[in-house]
């Protein structure tokens, strides 16, 4: 996956994503493509969730799958999650929740939780830092003010980093793939580099839902992977996704 | 460059509105009524999506029976996952059953591809 937020030069936050999914889940040799994202898309749709006919928050989902792990809470904040691997990976804590030790939430509930509940940035943040998950995770979340986006780095227990907007010094956006900023990805995965380029050469005065989805669009960063787009923007209540497709010649992920 | 893996292009230009090879189609709008019980507030969807979900589930166990022929692997998923349901918080413990229901797909395996982003963690 590779989600971001940004903040162009009138203190308008963007957030947006690409949902990849599916790695060594078999390939279609006939298609050239993964099989997982290929039967994902059919089921990807946009989900309402509405109480007393109000909106509470909106959702990139697949059908079937009652996590979330694309959202917008309208004039609130905004969030995506991405996967964070790991030897301590969720396999111990579903093994953990099956032997009845259940203090953690499942991570695409926590998300769906957070969406559906935190009434402000700050709180989802509090949340999404604070909660004990089975899970480690990547959560990106955005806010509705100046400064307010971030990357909150997870494991099961803690909050390892939260990286956040700093416009006076210069950051105006932050990126997440599948690897902790501190570190280099794997070098035969390197989606941060292309995707920080791109965005650099965008530059924040020129930045919008439109420039974003170039960045998102420009190979290795759309992959085989590569299932849906999502592109968000807080302040007008932006809220679209599209299905993609990486023709050959394109990276496996 | 583009033809070298990683397949590393030139930053893209203009290609919003989606269109072309990279564009596959929209994403269709539904409502999810948070004021119906749980049970049945994925009703619609569902119907709309059952044939997409089961295709997808036959997937996952076409892939499970390729490292495990015997089909151990799926009732094991069948057996225990089910049970797991309800030890699920509310309200997604009677969403799984409601979406098991509608879509005709067991309830172990509307689990296991519940947890698939858990599971795939490591």
């Amino acid at each position: 996956c590779t989600s971001l937020v940004a903040e162009d030069n009138a203190g308008r936050l963007y957030h947006a994503r690409n949902l990849d999914f599916g790695l060594f889940l078999g390939w279609d040799v006939k298609n050239e493509s993964w099989k997982i994202p290929e039967y994902l898309r059919p089921l990807t749709v946009n989900l309402n969730f509405q109480r007393n006919n109000k909106t509470v928050f909106k959702s990139t989902n697949f059908a079937g799958y009652v996590g979330m792990l694309t959202g917008m809470r309208p004039g609130t904040f905004t969030l995506t999650m991405n996967e964070r691997f790991s030897i301590d990976g969720g396999y111990i804590g579903i093994i953990e929740w099956i032997l009845g030790k259940r203090d953690g939430i499942w991570m695409s509930f926590l998300t769906r939780s957070v969406l559906e509940n935190a009434t402000s940035y700050a709180q989802a943040k509090d949340q999404l830092a604070k909660t004990k998950m089975l899970a480690p995770a990547y959560y990106i979340l955005g806010g509705n003010q100046s400064g307010e986006g971030c990357v909150i780095t997870r494991s099961r227990t803690a909050a390892l980093d939260i990286w956040e907007l700093d416009i006076k010094h210069g950051i105006w956006y932050v990126l997440e793939t599948n690897y902790d900023r501190w570190k280099d990805p794997l070098f035969l995965d390197n989606r941060r580099i292309p995707a920080m380029k791109c965005m650099n050469q965008t530059t924040q005065a020129n930045i919008s839902v439109e420039t974003i989805y170039d960045v998102l669009s420009t190979k290795p960063v759309l992959n085989k992977l590569t299932t849906y787009t999502t592109l968000m923007e807080i302040s007008e209540g932006t809220f679209e996704s599209y299905l993609r497709d990486c023709p050959n010649p394109c990276m496996p992920w | 460059a583009q033809f070298v893996p990683p397949y590393t292009e030139d930053c893209r230009r203009g290609t919003y509105p989606p269109s072309g090879p990279t564009f596959k189609g929209i994403v269709p709008w539904y409502k999810i009524n948070l004021d119906l019980a749980p049970r049945v507030r994925w009703n619609q969807l569902i119907n709309d999506k059952k044939v997409e979900l089961t295709s997808l589930i036959q997937v996952i166990k076409n892939l499970a029976n390729d490292f495990f022929p015997s089909g151990k692997l799926i009732e094991i998923v069948d057996k225990s996952l089910a049970p797991l349901v309800d030890t699920l918080p509310s309200p997604f413990n009677e969403e799984l059953k409601g979406i098991a229901d509608v879509s005709g797909v067991p309830l172990g395996e509307v689990m296991l591809f519940n947890i698939f982003y858990e599971v795939f963690t490591v």
